[in-house]
């Protein structure tokens, strides 16, 4: 029904920012004693792996990254069926993480690894 | 804030980089306690890591690691009285085997203090590589200007063996006391040289995603 998404879209384009309760990036900082990680991580003290949460709007803004499919899907949650679900708000980007380790030996790692870190969201 | 429960043996098959660097470290036993780290090689380890690293772990743009892991190796002694008067010989072996095969070596150097001081006068030290079979003894020389006191020497060639394996690799630190003659100086023992391996791991996780293609406005 383009009716419909017409007479939406103008109170849409009215939308001053974004709902609190959108899809987007928050901040989540954890020890490694909280995920029992700390007897082998001595660095960094702090990890902040954040997390996306919130709802995807019902018109899928550029900035959410969405592919073409999720754009469907939340037309067709709209509607033609609502047992559909909206699009899912996952993290879209990541950025790695170094960690300094203790190894059983007494020798000491450097390591970097991909994808520990959150840095945007997007709906699928 | 509260600690979360150990969690149970991890499964057989594990897809994250991570995770099986738990299975690895910790084998059938999550209470495992690392021996704590102290004395100089942590200390090298965390300046490092600051180099590297914000304090939240995010590997900072421009970093000149050139690698995403560099693993410290400690050296093995082999006993005896290493001081004959002003000087200190102590034959050192650093092992290599059951390295991961995932990790290739880019790079080794060797980390050392060359010039350490006493209450009188001071402690000057060099490498020398261990003779073998097949080369003579030899004098290692840092590559770069010592950094905070420490000395580099790059050993990667005697590392790479022809069939790109790496084995053990043999070193003598020798020191020599300096200063006023009959000084009453206790002996103190230098702190051992430490070998660092820069290594390339190829299962750290997945390549950087190549550059988003530009994408029309909906």
């Amino acid at each position: 029904d383009t009716g419909t998404l017409a007479h939406d879209l103008p109170g849409y384009l009215r939308e001053q920012g974004r709902e609190k309760s959108d899809c987007s990036l928050r901040p989540f900082p954890v020890s490694f004693a909280q995920l029992g990680w700390d007897h082998w991580i001595i660095a960094p003290h702090r990890y902040n792996p954040r997390y996306c949460k919130g709802a995807c709007p019902r018109l899928l803004r550029y900035d959410y990254h969405a592919p073409n499919h999720a754009v469907v899907q939340s037309l067709v949650h709209q509607l033609v069926d609502a047992n559909v679900p909206r699009p899912s708000c996952v993290p879209y980007r990541y950025s790695p993480i170094s960690v300094l380790m203790i190894e059983r030996d007494g020798g000491i790692l450097y390591k970097e690894y991909e994808n520990m870190i959150a840095e945007s969201c997007t709906c699928r | 804030n509260q600690s979360l429960p150990s969690p149970g043996p991890l499964p057989a098959a594990l897809p994250l980089p991570l995770l099986q660097a738990l299975q690895v470290r910790a084998p059938g036993s999550w209470g495992w306690q690392a021996r704590p780290a102290s004395g100089q090689p942590l200390r090298y380890m965390l300046n490092l890591y600051r180099r590297a690293a914000d304090s939240e772990g995010r590997p900072r743009r421009g970093r000149s690691l050139g690698t995403n892991t560099v693993r410290l190796v400690r050296a093995s002694s082999h006993g005896g009285q290493p001081w004959a008067g002003r000087w200190y010989v102590q034959p050192l072996t650093y092992h290599l085997e059951g390295q991961p095969e995932v990790e290739h070596l880019l790079r080794a150097t060797v980390v050392y203090l060359p010039n350490m001081p006493l209450a009188r006068g001071r402690l000057l030290c060099a490498l020398e590589l261990a003779a073998t079979g097949e080369a003579p003894r030899a004098l290692l020389s840092p590559a770069t200007r010592p950094h905070h006191g420490w000395a580099e020497a790059d050993v990667t060639p005697y590392l790479v063996l022809g069939n790109g394996s790496v084995g053990s690799l043999a070193l003598r630190h020798v020191c020599v006391r300096a200063g006023r003659v009959g000084g009453r100086d206790a002996p103190v023992a230098p702190s051992h040289p430490f070998l660092l391996l820069y290594l390339n791991d190829t299962q750290a996780g997945l390549a950087p995603p190549a550059a988003e293609p530009h994408r029309h406005r909906r």
